[in-house]
């Protein structure tokens, strides 16, 4: 997955991603394809969640998956998660809810539970850093504030060297792959160097809805494993989303 | 202006938007899921829509545990110890799952399975 928020010179947040899913889960040698990739394409579906006849937030989902990976709360915050992956992973979290251990949250419900209840940028991040998780994850929440964009490493227990938004000192975005952001990707996967080379190419006084579709559709970042793009702008309280494809030449990953 | 090779890279793309093209494989269709109806309910209209692509993803998911597990004894394990899961999944996300499999007639531990996928795939 590749997300990122950024901020325009009048403080406006865009928080976009590509969600990219189905590595090493079948590769399809005719089409040149991963087999639940191309399953989980026609399952992309938009949702408004209403309570009362109001919108309460929007999301790009996986019809069937009850919890989110994108989503925004209209006019507060934007949120994405990218997968995260560690040896301490989820199947340890799985392992112990069986056996009984239930004090940390399934990654998804948490998401979706912050989108639902959240009324806040500040209330959505400290639900994000701060409840036990079953599994690691990246959390990237954008704000309805200047500055106010972040990106929240979590292990199960807790928050690692949480990066924010500073547009003041220049970091007019912040970006997330797979990796954490305070060390180097895997050489094989680096999305990360393309995808900040485009955004520091397009500059912060003309990006837009256009120039982070375009940021997303520069390979890499855009690969044999993404599913969906998405953008969302908190202020307007608006989120669009397509069905991608990454033609030959193309990444697996 | 391209290499071929990892990490395989190609000059930032412009124009993009709005989406056309070898890229853009569709739009996204928009649903309404209402949080006043009780949690088994409120999936049904997105399950209705997209019943066939669910089965067929979940088909592909088996297909999958069966090349690896070639005596089905791990679809087994899913189709009959997930579906125990479930009543230790917190409200109203349990409530919503057994109204997927209600509505998709996709077997609840296959439907529980889908549903945790994030958790299984970290490592």
């Amino acid at each position: 997955c590749t997300s990122l928020v950024a901020e325009d010179p009048d403080g406006n947040l865009i928080h976009a991603r590509n969600l990219d899913f189905g590595l090493f889960m079948g590769w399809d040698l005719k089409n040149r394809s991963w087999v639940i990739t191309e399953k989980l394409k026609p399952l992309v579906v938009n949702i408004e969640f209403t309570r009362n006849n109001h919108t309460v937030f929007k999301s790009t989902n996986f019809a069937g998956y009850v919890g989110m990976l994108t989503g925004i709360r209209p006019h507060m915050f934007t949120l994405t998660m990218n997968e995260r992956f560690s040896l301490d992973g989820g199947y340890i979290g799985i392992l112990e809810w069986i056996l009984g251990k239930r004090d940390g949250m399934w990654m998804s419900f948490l998401t979706r539970s912050v989108l639902e209840n959240a009324t806040s940028y500040a209330e959505a991040k400290k639900l994000l850093s701060d409840t036990k998780l079953l599994a690691p994850a990246y959390f990237i929440l954008g704000g309805n504030q200047t500055g106010e964009g972040c990106i929240i490493t979590r292990s199960r227990t807790h928050s690692i060297n949480p990066l924010e938004l500073d547009p003041k000192k220049g970091r007019w975005y912040v970006l997330e792959t797979n990796y954490d952001h305070w060390k180097e990707p895997l050489f094989l996967d680096d999305r990360r160097t393309p995808a900040m080379k485009c955004m520091n190419q397009t500059t912060q006084t003309s990006i837009s809805f256009k120039t982070v579709y375009d940021v997303l559709s520069t390979k890499p970042v855009l690969n044999k494993l993404t599913t969906y793009t998405t953008l969302m702008d908190v202020s307007k309280g608006k989120l669009e989303s397509f069905i991608r494809d990454c033609p030959n030449p193309c990444m697996p990953w | 202006t391209a290499q071929y090779v990892p990490p395989f890279t190609e000059d930032c793309q412009t124009g993009m938007y709005p989406p056309s093209g070898p890229t853009f494989k569709g739009a996204v269709t928009w649903y309404t899921v209402d949080l006043d109806l009780p949690p088994s309910e409120r999936w049904k209209g997105v399950i209705t829509d997209k019943q066939k692509e669910l089965a067929s993803m979940i088909q592909a998911i088996k297909d999958l545990a069966d090349a690896f597990v070639p005596s089905g004894r791990l679809i087994d394990l899913v189709d009959r110890d997930l579906p125990l899961m479930v009543d230790t999944l917190p409200y109203p996300f349990n409530e919503e799952i057994r109204g997927i499999a209600t509505a998709s007639g996709v077997p609840l531990g296959e439907v529980v399975l889908f549903n945790i996928f994030y958790e299984i795939f970290t490592v």
